[in-house]
Parts: C-alpha cells; sequence; structure tokens
C-alpha cells in the first residue's frame, strides 16, 4: 500500500533507563512495569531485546526528565530482586519521531530518517518503529537540528509540524 | 487523558534479527537498513538499545519468516564490514498487540498486557511500545493463547477482532 509520511514531532526532556542482564522468564516484564507504575513515573517508551541465546533480556524506556529521582529509587529495589541485573541511565535526551499511515513495510521510511540523520552526524540512541511511527533517541542538544533534517528528508517543511 | 484500548491482534509467521555489538556512530542505522531494503525484506518492527555506555548498540528487527533466507545473506554482509558485530536469529515467532488511544501514560496499559501473559505462562521475548501500540513477541505457538489472554484482560471479548 501507499506509505504516506504525514509529519514528524520532537519530544524534549527524556532520560533513558536501561535494564541489562533481567532473567528472561515469564513475569519479570510485568513485576518491573508494576514497580515503575507503582512510583507514577511517567513512560514514553519502552523496547526490550533478548540477548544470549534467549538466557537475558535488556530493557529500555524513557521517561520524563523530571522522573529521574523515582527511576533511580525503582532500580534500586529492582538490583536487590534481581541481583544480576545492571543498569544505565542516560539524561539529556529527546525523540524524533516520524508519523505516517501505511507503512507496513516502512524499512524504506525507515532508512530515510536513519540516512537523515547520518547526514546531518546526528547519533542514534534508542529506536523504536512500528507501522506507525518511527523514534529515533537523540541527544537533545541534537533534537531541533534532528526534527529539521527529517522534515527536509520528508519534505514537511512547507508544513511545519509543532513539538510534541 | 483517558486510556482507550480499541483492540488486540496476533501477527504470525515472524522471525527475529538482532544484530550486537553495532558500533555506535552516526551512519550505522541508515546502512544496515538499505542494505535491508536492498533485499527486499519485508521488516515488522526495528528497535535499537544501546549498550557498553554508549559504545554499541544492539538492533533488533521482525521480518516476515519467508524472508529468513535473504536475512542471512544481509547478516553476512553486514558481518563483514563490522568485524565486531555477532547475530541472533530466532524463528517461529508471533507478535500479539494492543492498539489504543491517548496511551501517552500507558505504562498501566502496558503492566496489564505483561500480567495478562505473566498469567498465561507466556514468556514475552521483544517488547516495542508506543502511545497507540503496545506489542509482545512470543512463541509462534504461544501466539493464539496470548491474544486470548489479552482480549480477556482488556475484556475485549465481546468484540473478537481479527489477526493481523
Ligand atoms: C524479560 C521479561 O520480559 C520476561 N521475558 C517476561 O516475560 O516477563
Ligand atoms: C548504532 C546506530 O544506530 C548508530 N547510533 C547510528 O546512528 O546510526
Amino acid at each position: 500500500g501507499q506509505i504516506i509520511v504525514r509529519g514528524a514531532a520532537l519530544k524534549k526532556d527524556l532520560a533513558r533507563v536501561e535494564l541489562i542482564g533481567v532473567p528472561n522468564k515469564p513475569g519479570l516484564a510485568s513485576e518491573i512495569f508494576s514497580h515503575v507504575a507503582d512510583r507514577d513515573i511517567i513512560v514514553d517508551d519502552i523496547i526490550q531485546v533478548i540477548h544470549k541465546g534467549g538466557e537475558t533480556a535488556d530493557l529500555s524506556f524513557t521517561i520524563e526528565a523530571d522522573n529521574l529521582q523515582a527511576a533511580h529509587l525503582v532500580i534500586e529495589e529492582l538490583r536487590r530482586e534481581m541481583p544480576g541485573m545492571t543498569s544505565e541511565v542516560k539524561t539529556d535526551l529527546a525523540k524524533v519521531s516520524v508519523v505516517g499511515v501505511g507503512m507496513r513495510t516502512h524499512t524504506g521510511v525507515a532508512s530515510r530518517m536513519f540516512e537523515a540523520l547520518h547526514q546531518a552526524n546526528i547519533n542514534i540512541d534508542n529506536i523504536s518503529t512500528s507501522e506507525i511511527v518511527i523514534s529515533c533517541v537523540v541527544n537533545a542538544e541534537d533534537g531541533p537540528r534532528a526534527l529539521r533534517a527529517v522534515h527536509s528528508a520528508f519534505e514537511l517543511d512547507q508544513e511545519p509540524r509543532g513539538t510534541a
């Protein structure tokens, strides 16, 4: 079907929490996010990849930066429950997203977005894509420039979109 | 705002490709996906997490299972270009998704979905969530049961959704 890129948006003031080495067995994603929800942390996107042939998982989620203190408390609670787990927190991030419809074979759209950021010499941190939204986390200072690069690559300049 | 879960869907016949240890510098996401697009591989979702304090990235994407042969060729090409990179391919997967609107603080919805799968003793492989879609990759054999568990958890039983 036709791929239509409707717009791009920039979400600012994000931080990224990564939990590394979560045992890959049923119930742990639920356990982790009930802790997160209990502390009223506002979660943006969640991604998880599996490692070591299925033995462990790395769970990464972006949060609003003013939730960082609560996030650190959750990390401590979880590390007590899962001693093998480690964590990485990165601050001062932003997320640039391309929104479209019919991006079922959206590789071409994703490639174009990744290449736009490459041409702007902007490094991509977390990536999360679906048929509807392609999102790239970047350093906060690169955010506005990343949005312009994507607007330009998808010829959205004539119809500026607001920031998210 | 109000979180409204509209429906759930099951996508079958997926495989997952994971590229581990991709150097974390601008241009590599673009490089990888232009290779993938060149071979006409139909990509479902793409996720990337960053490791080692920013040194490397792990890129994971789901593809339609009949693209596996092409995917293996791409992996070989990429491994020649990026000698430090390793890969993991997992087959016989399905993806169960919950679709909603206004899931901006969607942690509660995500928790509920993760817990539904936990109660069904179904292990979650890759996870990818946004304001609109929460997706969990599971073993193919768990797919139909995962869809039922999610339908039940969100009380969608009365309005059965088709498979994707
Ligand atoms: C790691 C975690 O996602 C686990 N696989 C679960 O199903 O909960
Ligand atoms: C790893 C890869 O995503 C790299 N960070 C890039 O920007 O292309």
